[in-house]
């Protein structure tokens, strides 16, 4: 454990902290992509199996529980308690598009293959692509709330700091692991021209309205 | 991973 890992890490709690004060405190889920933590909440399923076959630490254990209870509780919110608030029409992504590609890449490239090997592979190949539908949301409205500017940065953020966690590793412990490098790495600049706006905009006090 | 291929990243 690093620094840069520990704040990737608080980075990503942080973004679900985020998404579900907004969503407790203003009732609603206007302007979230429900399509999205669907995703998430596959990626974390599939990539945290080995809860049940290996140990690592408690802090491993603990963080994975959080996340896999978490993004069910998100998606109990927005379809069923809060449902009614739902930005059905704008969340029209299809995911589809997304799950079946990284099925076929994961049984393509992956390091074992073995059940848990692969379905580990998916979910770091889904968790890159996870967030498209959400950015898509905002593309076809326009525009976000702070708050949900405040969560997509926050989750943008992990990983990144994931990638100096990386470079870190692998010079002072020769670690790398080449797949979630590489998914790392197209995950964060899938949010580059979001953080641009962030900066850009939200910073200083603007809304995050998209130029027309 | 460790040498018995677990992951400790989350």
């Amino acid at each position: 454990m690093n620094l840069f890992r520990l704040a990737g890490d608080l980075s990503h709690l942080l973004a679900i902290i985020i998404l579900l004060i907004k969503i407790w405190k203003t009732r609603s889920c206007a302007g979230l992509s429900g399509k999205s933590q669907i995703l998430f909440a596959l990626v974390y399923i599939t990539r945290y199996l080995d809860l049940v076959t290996t140990y690592i630490s408690l802090y491993n254990s603990f963080m994975k529980v959080i996340f896999i209870s978490t993004s069910l509780a998100t998606i109990y919110l927005m379809y069923s308690k809060f449902r009614a608030t739902y930005d059905k029409n704008h969340d029209s992504f299809r995911i589809e598009f997304l799950i079946i590609p990284c099925v076929i890449l994961s049984l393509v490239i992956n390091s074992n293959f073995t059940v848990l090997e692969v379905l580990w592979t998916f979910s770091i190949y889904l968790e890159s692509v996870a967030i498209l539908p959400q950015l898509f949301l905002v593309s076809k409205t326009g525009e976000a709330e702070s708050i949900t500017s405040h969560y997509l940065f926050a989750l943008g953020s992990y990983r990144a700091l994931y990638i100096l966690n990386w470079i870190y590793r692998y010079y002072a412990e020769g670690h790398y692991e080449l797949i979630a490098i590489f998914a790392g790495c197209v995950q964060t600049i899938l949010y580059c021209d979001f953080f641009y706006l962030y900066v850009t905009k939200v910073l200083k006090g603007k809304k995050l309205q998209l130029p027309a | 991973k460790d040498e018995f291929g677990n992951k400790d990243e989350l």
